[in-house]
């Protein structure tokens, strides 16, 4: 449709579409199209197809040592675990994405898998954030640290932090108040969230998680490149990956900005958090 | 920025007698891109610059402004008519209880704005308003909407152990008993696919009759913002849509999405978590945030 090329096959013409269509984004699309259109001699579908889930997955990020495709995968952490390390995790992103469930999720899982886990509700700041983080704690059967709301957020994590060790946990989760990448004090509150996990825990394997709503278009790159500027973003939960969105933008951050997709939300459900499988979610975008 | 690009276009066009296919060739390819990167769904942008164009077409190229700068402003005008008389107004009815029923998806804003345009009806229409707890899913979804109603001055109703239909349709007995001027509905976020939760909002309608049924969503909401609304407008018909998160740097290019798609006007802007940061919606100031 934009390509505006003459030469371009139906096929190529379609596979722009259902990019654009699922927020790749026009640049990172015009860079797979190029691609796909020099390497492909073809044009039967399958095979142009399966070119491009490969063109794509050459882009992003896969093999993190932390990320779901490494062949040890997050096996690796589970290792670190079960060695005697404790492994952080700080869930951050803007307001709305999914943090406060996904911890409940993440929790319930880690726990499933015999880790001791603890919760820590570090968003002191929104109405009833602590009691909705508490609920799921309940569901996930994980104990919780927290403090009156307005308290400031770095007094809990240092708490959990303190917590975390005393009890010799495996698995710390550590939730965050929802804030705009663009707000330069609420980013500046989340280094300072970084700081104190870094300090009180420096030897702990700290697992920076960015939750990135499905729904959301071009201005994901944005919240991605300040979050990692602020904070370090070693992975991203691409969330609500069950509504009618394909949650494409999580591809084009996870190219542009080097970063693993490492757990998709698929649900409101707390067993629907799933270790993010990019052969499984081209499939069904390219279905 | 478009504008950049523009200029670039102009520099080679001198003297054209009238806009034509070829003197804005590179103006109408700019101006899609640019309404693609601002996040405006993709068959929106390619049906609304055609139509611009045909209309343009032909047009005496007005003296002292170059072709490609004349097919902006059209574009322009041409957003802005889609985007809404400009918002504001509200079916408030002088007697009786006005309800005002947010619906959206999940996370878009719909508790916080829930306070926001109550606090907006009892300045604007000095009507009390009556905030309804209709979300017993999300974990302590009553409890967010109690405390940050009951902070802000207002009474919130909550019923345990009942669905939304009937909370709804007690809401407004207890609204009318206590002589109420108006109610906001709290529903539960939700997917438009979600056929069992959409109905839900079908029985909540049938039970209380709103006055106003506004779709709250994310200013950043990309390509499936046609999708979304489009679902909660056939479902429900919806009277407006209220655009939050409008404090962050996104274009907002949903907006123009859901109004071309829906034909109904923007009416609010959420612009901060404050239940003062609510404005009424301009659509020149839209405009030029998506087209710059
Ligand atoms: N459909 C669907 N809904 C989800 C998913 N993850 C979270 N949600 C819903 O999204 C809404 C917001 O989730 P929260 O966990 O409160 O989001 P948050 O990022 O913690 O929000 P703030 O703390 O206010 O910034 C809730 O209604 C959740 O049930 C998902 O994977 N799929
Ligand atoms: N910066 C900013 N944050 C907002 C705005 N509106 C809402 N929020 C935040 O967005 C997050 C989600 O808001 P909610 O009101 O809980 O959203 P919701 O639609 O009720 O969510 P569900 O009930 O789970 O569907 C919260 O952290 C709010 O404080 C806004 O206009 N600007
Ligand atoms: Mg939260
Ligand atoms: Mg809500």
């Amino acid at each position: 449709i934009f390509t505006g090329k003459k030469e371009s096959t139906q096929v190529l013409s379609d596979i722009e579409e259902i990019l654009i269509a699922s927020d790749f984004g026009i640049d990172f699309t015009q860079q797979i199209i190029e691609q796909l259109s020099k390497r492909v001699v073809s044009s039967n579908p399958d095979e142009v197809i399966s070119e491009l889930k490969n063109i794509i997955k050459e882009k992003m990020v896969i093999d993190s040592e932390i990320s779901s495709n490494h062949p040890d995968s997050s096996h690796d952490l589970s290792r670190e675990m079960n060695q005697g390390s404790i492994v952080a995790y700080l869930m951050f992103g803007v307001n709305g994405t999914g943090k406060t469930t996904t911890c409940g999720k993440l929790a319930y899982k880690l726990k499933n898998e015999g880790k001791k886990t603890l919760i820590a509700a570090a968003d002191t700041h929104r109405d009833a954030a602590v009691e909705q983080l508490a609920i799921w704690s309940k569901r996930a059967n994980v104990p919780i640290i927290s403090q009156y709301q307005g308290s400031d957020p770095g007094a809990v994590v240092y708490d959990a932090c303190d917590s975390a060790r005393a009890r010799s946990v495996d698995a710390l989760i550590v939730d965050t108040a929802g804030r705009l990448h663009n707000k330069e004090r609420l980013m500046e509150e989340l280094k300072k969230i970084v700081r104190i996990l870094d300090k009180k825990l420096p030897e702990a394997k700290l697992v920076k998680l960015l939750t990135v709503d499905a729904t959301t278009g071009q201005n994901a790159i944005a919240q991605a490149t300040q979050f990692n500027e602020y904070a370090g973003v070693d992975g991203i939960v691409l969330t609500k990956l069950d509504s009618s969105a394909k949650g494409g933008i999580a591809c084009t951050i996870s190219g542009l900005l080097k970063i693993p997709i490492l757990y998709s939300g698929t649900g409101e459900g707390i067993e629907d958090l799933a270790d993010f499988d990019v052969d499984e979610y081209l499939d069904i975008l390219l279905s | 920025a478009l504008s950049e690009r523009l200029s670039g276009v102009l520099k080679k066009i001198r003297g054209w007698g009238s806009l034509n296919e070829s003197n804005i060739k590179d103006g109408i390819r700019d101006i899609k891109l640019a309404l693609l990167e601002a996040d405006v769904n993709y068959k929106v942008v390619k049906e609304f610059v055609d139509d611009v164009t045909k209309e343009a077409m032909g047009e005496k190229v007005l003296k002292s402004i170059k072709p490609a700068q004349q097919f902006t402003k059209a574009v322009y005008d041409g957003l802005v008519r889609i985007l809404g008389v400009g918002g504001g107004e509200l079916s408030i009815k002088s007697g009786g209880i006005s309800v005002l029923m947010l619906v959206g998806l999940q996370g878009s804003g719909k508790t916080t704005t829930c306070v926001k345009l109550a606090r907006w009806v009892e300045k604007n229409y000095n009507k009390k308003t009556l905030l309804v707890a209709a979300d017993p899913y999300r974990p302590a979804a009553m409890e967010q909407l109690d405390l940050l109603g009951s902070k802000n001055g207002f009474t919130v109703f909550k019923k345990e152990k009942m669905k939304p239909p009937d909370i709804c349709r007690e809401a407004l007995e207890y609204a009318k008993e206590k002589s109420f001027g108006a109610a906001v509905l709290d529903t539960a976020g939700r997917l438009e696919i979600d056929e069992q939760m959409m109905d839900e909002l079908t029985r909540i309608k049938d039970k209380v009759d709103p006055h106003e049924i506004l779709l709250v969503a994310d200013a950043a909401t990309g390509q499936v913002a046609v999708k979304v609304a489009q679902g909660f407008n056939e479902r429900l018909g919806i009277t407006g849509i209220i655009l939050s998160r409008m404090d962050s740097d996104a274009r907002g290019g949903a907006a123009l999405s859901m109004a071309y798609i829906t034909g109904k006007a923007i009416s609010f802007i959420g612009t901060g978590e404050k239940v003062d940061d609510f404005e009424k919606f301009y659509p020149d100031r839209i405009a030029s945030r998506i087209l710059d």
